[in-house]
């Protein structure tokens, strides 16, 4: 969440977590 | 022998791409293939694609190790070369510290090849006997694809100074465990073990490679850096895909 918090991945079609 | 040298030849080649694909650290399929008779060690042997794919016997006496490695690099002809030193296929009973000896030697014969580079893994227990090597592959010019895990001890990170720079521009994709790295800048995919990343490493890592598409990170560790007040979003605009 950290990692995820000041990201901006306008064009993310994957995400694992 | 009843069978036509294209057909034996085609088989070479499936059979060679699939042990490549599914089982590269078991009994290359080159080897299996040049050892039935005089006949099929002839044609395996004249064709250089079979052997454009080399993992580094580690598991075999020294002598016998290095000299595989150059007959295998001199049967590639002028290919492209992928390489794997992988020291899970050690000797039973032979010493950490003599396998990594080992791997070292075998790393440095196969970078005097560094130009028809085009792949390289290397999995070994410590970096320190190959760092040299490592840093020598900035003069590789056609390295895509390069992997350099090191179990080393556990939660430790070696750096590489970032004014060695390491990696040359070539490399697109890249895998590290235990070793910080300068990322090349036209990186697509990175994995990544174990990394230390913040804020500021996060913007560095972005800005520095555009076109990452592909970003894979194994128990991420974060650092506790100051976080900018007026702290703001960092864009990845290239990625695609991620998995932590």
């Amino acid at each position: 969440v950290y990692f995820l918090s000041f990201l901006k991945i306008p064009n993310l079609s994957y995400l694992e977590v | 022998a009843d069978l036509p040298n294209e057909i034996i030849s085609q088989i070479f080649l499936v059979g060679t791409t699939d042990w490549r694909n599914t089982a590269p650290l078991t009994l290359p399929f080159p080897v299996i293939a040049s050892s039935i008779c005089y006949h099929w060690r002839q044609l395996a042997r004249s064709n250089p694609v079979l052997w454009s794919f080399l993992v580094a016997p580690l598991h075999k006496e020294d002598e016998d190790c290095l000299y595989w490695i150059s007959d295998w690099i001199g049967l590639s002809a002028n290919l492209p070369l992928s390489v794997v030193v992988d020291d899970k296929l050690r000797r039973p009973r032979r010493s950490s510290e003599a396998t990594n000896r080992l791997a070292s030697e075998a790393v440095t014969l196969i970078t005097q090849s560094w130009n028809r580079l085009r792949s390289l893994d290397i999995s070994l227990d410590s970096f320190s006997l190959v760092k040299n090597q490592i840093i020598q592959l900035r003069h590789a010019p056609n390295l895509r694809q390069l992997s350099l895990c090191f179990r080393g001890p556990p939660f430790a990170t070696i750096f590489i100074p970032e004014v060695d720079r390491p990696l040359p521009p070539s490399v697109t994709k890249l895998r590290a465990q235990n070793l910080a790295l300068q990322s090349p800048c036209n990186l697509t995919s990175l994995t990544m073990h174990k990394p230390r990343l913040g804020y500021e490493g996060t913007q560095i890592l972005f800005s520095g490679c555009p076109n990452l598409a592909n970003l894979i990170i194994h128990n991420l560790v974060p650092v506790n850096s100051p976080i900018p007040a007026k702290r703001t979003e960092i864009r990845a605009e290239s990625l695609q895909s991620l998995a932590i």
